[in-house]
């Protein structure tokens, strides 16, 4: 009597789970903007055997955004999840992994992030300040302010923006504007660009310097900045990094827009 | 000749036994979630 096929995989075995953490190390080690993510649920798990060791898995995944950006060196494990009341973000992904004699491989992801629902965040807080939208001038305002108020006070290297990653406003009670972004330290110093900002390009990719900066400006009731940056000092850039042509003139992205990613 | 069951009572005697307190496996899928759904 042929042998009955194996029972269909459960989305909570370990194979399964084995299965999702090398999809999730692949599609952050292949991410170029935002902030890494962290596995949430496996939705689904389907397995087409290829032959004798050899599978195709086809893996659907439930990702939320972590606080740790992209570029940050920090473990996942280490990154905290972005908490529901900070209006999280949510990433949807459909994997395709081979395993052959057990070792598992990416062939294709497809990802689309979104944050949640305005009014699922307000239904349960009411106050919380939530997701400004892409193109808000308050929030474009207050990265350039930030940057330039910690370049004007920094010895070390001049930063540029790379992109904003997540802005968030606050009407009540006061007006204050919350933004994260990445930047990039640059061939200058702080002083020498006071003299020709024009000439400070980002490093090279082989003394390349990330980091990433928080600022919140108060507007209400009176007027307050605090601006933090931390430097990463050089990593050793992942090949899922490539740096591009144009690369220092990165777009000036933010969060809450929809994100997708294909990889393959 | 063939006498057709009514499907209820054929479905009544089809079923088997379950055994007392018989717990059915939860789905294998979606998996658990880790931290909250939105």
């Amino acid at each position: 009597v042929p042998a009955a096929p194996p029972a269909p995989l459960g989305c909570d075995d370990p194979e399964s789970e084995a299965a999702a953490e090398v999809a999730v190390n692949y599609i952050n080690g292949h991410s170029h903007h935002g902030y890494k993510f962290a596995l949430n649920r496996i939705e689904d798990i389907r397995v087409v055997p290829q032959g004798p060791n050899n599978d195709i898995i086809f893996l659907e995944l439930d990702l939320l955004e972590t606080k740790c950006p992209i570029l940050s060196p920090t473990p996942l494990a280490n990154c905290t999840v972005r908490s529901f009341a900070e209006h999280a973000v949510e990433g949807d992904c459909d994997v395709k992994l081979q395993k052959v004699d057990g070792i598992l491989s990416v062939l294709a992801s497809k990802c689309h992030s979104h944050a949640d629902s305005r009014e699922d965040i307000l239904k349960v807080c009411p106050d919380c300040p939530l997701l400004a939208s892409m193109n808000n001038t308050e929030v474009l305002e207050t990265v350039s302010a930030a940057l330039n108020d910690y370049n004007s006070k920094t010895t070390d290297s001049y930063l540029r923006l790379l992109e904003i990653g997540r802005a968030k406003i606050q009407y009540h009670p006061g007006h204050v504007v919350a933004t994260e972004f990445a930047v990039g330290a640059t061939n200058c110093s702080a002083q020498e660009a006071k003299a020709n900002v024009g000439a400070c390009q980002l490093l090279p990719e082989d003394q390349s310097n990330f980091g990433f900066c928080t600022a919140v400006m108060v507007k209400a009731p009176s007027q307050d900045l605090q601006v933090d940056c931390q430097l990463y000092g050089h990593q050793v850039p992942a090949p899922a990094f490539p740096c591009f042509p144009g690369y220092s003139r990165l777009l000036v992205l933010l969060q809450g827009i929809i994100l997708s990613q294909d990889t393959s | 000749s063939v006498a057709k069951r009514a499907v209820a009572e054929a479905a009544q005697h089809d079923k088997v036994p379950r055994p007392v307190g018989f717990v059915p496996p939860p789905p294998p899928c979606p998996g658990r979630i880790r931290y909250f759904d939105i």
